[in-house]
């Protein structure tokens, strides 16, 4: 391996990055997942955290153009150069720049670039290493086509980059272990259904409750979406149109199965919620009424699924509606005509017509507890 | 066979390019230094040969030719 001249690095540990633009040749969530998982390759072997930001200037400015663009590097068209980036530092610093007149892939095929592949070569530099003359490591300069399924770095790589910043110290190479099913302390991120089936999150896990098969499948939310960090606030699904929405401070995501629909993040401002709203505690669609309640705080918001507007009336207090279930809650879904309230380690049946608390039980009894 | 001259001359300015961009050679424009430089480019032609792991000769041959003509990185192999 190497690095570049006085060896700059990043003198922090979170960095943040930001996507200025696209290239038409991807979709543009498949764009921000390859760009993230290429930065999960670099987090996972360093104390590195890597934030993306939406506006403002970022620490790794990423962008796609053609021919000159601003620097003393013009590319070259088709072929050739694919791509290059800046070493740590102010300014240009960091930034990765994609030749847009290549053909940019989701996977490895031989009519394009995958642009996972290339983004994690680009983005070693904008962390600070220079080129590798081992074959096969990921900083050798030339573009290898590979099955980039499970990817892992070479040694070299890692010998590299952990030179520069040593080897993962307080956040281990996984994350923290996964809490155990029948701890009777369990609590939960978020809950929602998702084509039958039940996700339970917590941090950087979701445990998966398939009505086909009686054993809990435990895995980490970036298996399933990768650019979407884990710690939802709150998820429902609106089963008619197939899609599931998730909250994290105040944005929000679509996923129809394991796709992000393009143009999320949106700010959850977008839904009508007033700007003192900063977070949603939990969420859960009526697929009856097709209405969808936000609760926050001791309040909650009714949500007019046809008319993608808040109704009036809204906010009202959530003692006064859902009697017996408390003040707050920190997640919600609904099944088999049920709405499930879960606040701490305790979680609350409640028929949704009448609006009437039925049992209370376990947060994880549906667990096989 | 022997390449044709203008091919020759044509890979000869696509490698002079290659060498600039990644391994930082600077051809003298003067015609009085033709020597000098054609001995600055074997040097570098050796400098690339070596970083991957070919026959190093300073000759531009078919296989060091290919290998500049791969996709590649924008960023030089070595720098001043």
């Amino acid at each position: 391996y190497s690095t570049f001249p006085y060896s700059p690095k990043w003198k922090k540990e979170d960095v943040t990055y930001r996507i200025l633009n696209y290239t038409p040749d991807m979709l543009q969530a498949d764009v921000e997942e390859a760009i993230a998982k290429a930065f999960q390759l670099w987090s996972s072997v360093t104390p590195l955290r890597f934030t993306r930001v939406y506006s403002g200037q970022a620490d790794i400015m990423i962008s796609f153009a053609a021919g000159f663009h601003g620097d003393f590097y013009s590319f070259d068209g088709p072929g050739g150069t694919l791509a290059h980036a800046y070493p740590p530092g102010s300014g240009i610093g960091g930034d990765a720049h994609f030749d847009e007149d290549e053909n940019w892939t989701k996977f490895t095929t031989y009519s394009g670039y995958n642009l996972f592949l290339v983004a994690a070569h680009e983005l070693g530099h904008s962390l600070g290493l220079g080129h590798s003359n081992v074959f096969g490591a990921l900083m050798y300069p030339i573009y290898m086509a590979k099955d980039t399924r499970d990817y892992q770095l070479h040694q070299d790589d890692i010998d590299g980059i952990q030179a520069l910043y040593e080897p993962t110290r307080t956040t281990p190479s996984k994350p923290p272990p996964r809490p155990e099913d029948c701890d009777p302390h369990l609590t939960f991120d978020a809950i929602t259904t998702l084509r039958g089936e039940t996700l339970f999150f917590k941090g950087s896990y979701v445990w998966r409750k398939s009505p086909y098969f009686s054993e809990i499948e435990h895995d980490t939310i970036s298996s399933f979406w990768p650019s979407l960090i884990g710690g939802f606030d709150a998820a429902y699904e609106v089963d008619k149109t197939d899609r599931v929405l998730f909250f994290k401070d105040d944005q929000y995501w679509a996923v129809s199965g394991y796709s992000i629909e393009s143009g999320f993040p949106k700010p959850i401002q977008s839904l009508g919620f007033p700007t003192s709203v900063r977070k949603v505690d939990a969420a859960v669609h009526d697929h009856n009424t097709k209405k969808t309640n936000f609760f926050v705080g001791n309040k909650y918001w009714s949500f007019n699924e046809n008319t993608q507007s808040m109704e009036r009336g809204y906010p009202r207090k959530i003692a006064a509606d859902f009697r017996g279930i408390g003040h707050t809650i920190d997640a919600a879904f609904q099944k088999n005509g049920y709405f499930y309230f879960f606040r701490g380690s305790n979680q609350y049946q409640v028929d949704i017509k009448k609006r009437k608390l039925i049992r209370t039980m376990k947060s994880n009894s549906w667990f096989n507890c | 066979f022997p390449a044709v001259p203008e091919k020759k001359e044509e890979d000869t300015q696509f490698a002079k390019k290659y060498l600039e961009s990644f391994y930082d050679f600077k051809e003298e424009k003067s015609s009085l230094f033709k020597a000098k430089n054609l001995n600055h480019m074997a040097d570098k032609i050796r400098e690339m040969q070596s970083f991957f792991g070919l026959e190093v000769t300073g000759e531009l041959n078919r296989k060091t030719l290919d290998m500049m003509k791969q996709p590649r990185c924008g960023i030089p192999d070595v720098r001043s």
